[in-house]
């Protein structure tokens, strides 16, 4: 563990604590792409399958476990407690333009052909796309609520600096993973263009919004 | 060894 790699993973739990925060105190969930939320568990269920057969520590298996549960939750208040708040006419990217495309990834890239490899690599290619059908969302409307700008800012931040840990763990530990660096770097990306508007506008006071 | 790769990270 490292600084920046703690720093990351308290920005991943600080992102999913803005969303429920901002689903409770607005009593809705206008502006969050259900699609990316399922996306989320998919990610999460996939990756950390792992829990039932390799132990890494107490702090990585309680992670690993709320962010299971975390997400579940969110997709059960978007779908269940505040659902009539949910508008799918806007939230309309085709997910399996996803889901193909890393599922064959994965079976080209992966550190072994077996299944829980197989499903990791999958899970890592798919984490790093599975914000599109939400800024796809934003592209559409044009704008977003300020305090959803903080959950997409928290979840970008905690991918970026995953890439300061990679560098550290290089020259620290040899270590190199090139599966998770290359899928990181894509995943962060794509929150270039999202980062230049929440600095330059949200962070100054003003309302997300993009230009028409 | 990358066939035996760890994943300890989240």
């Amino acid at each position: 563990m490292n600084f920046f790699r703690l720093l990351g993973d308290l920005s991943h739990l600080a992102s999913i604590f803005i969303l429920l925060h901002k689903i409770q105190t607005t009593r809705s969930c206008r502006g969050i792409s259900f699609k990316t939320q399922a996306l989320y568990v998919a990610v999460f269920v996939t990756r950390y399958l792992d829990l039932f057969f390799r132990y890494v520590s107490l702090y990585n298996s309680v992670m690993k476990l709320f962010f299971i549960a975390s997400s579940c939750y969110i997709l059960y208040l978007m779908k269940y407690k505040y659902r009539p708040t949910h508008d799918p006419s806007i939230d309309t990217f085709r997910i399996e333009y996803l889901l193909g495309p890393c599922f064959v990834l994965s079976l080209i890239f992966n550190y072994k052909f077996s299944f829980s490899e197989i499903l990791w690599s999958f899970s890592i290619f798919l984490e790093a796309v599975a914000i599109l059908p939400q800024l796809f969302m934003l592209q559409r409307t044009g704008e977003a609520e300020t305090i959803t700008t903080h959950y997409l800012a928290a979840l970008g931040v905690y991918r970026a600096l995953y890439i300061p840990n990679w560098i550290y763990r290089y020259f620290t530990e040899g270590l190199v993973d090139p599966i998770a660096v290359t899928a990181g770097i894509v995943q962060t990306g794509l929150y270039l263009d999202f980062f230049y508007v929440y600095f330059t506008k949200v962070l100054q006071g003003q309302k997300f919004e993009l230009p028409a | 060894d990358a066939s035996d790769s760890k994943h300890d990270e989240l």
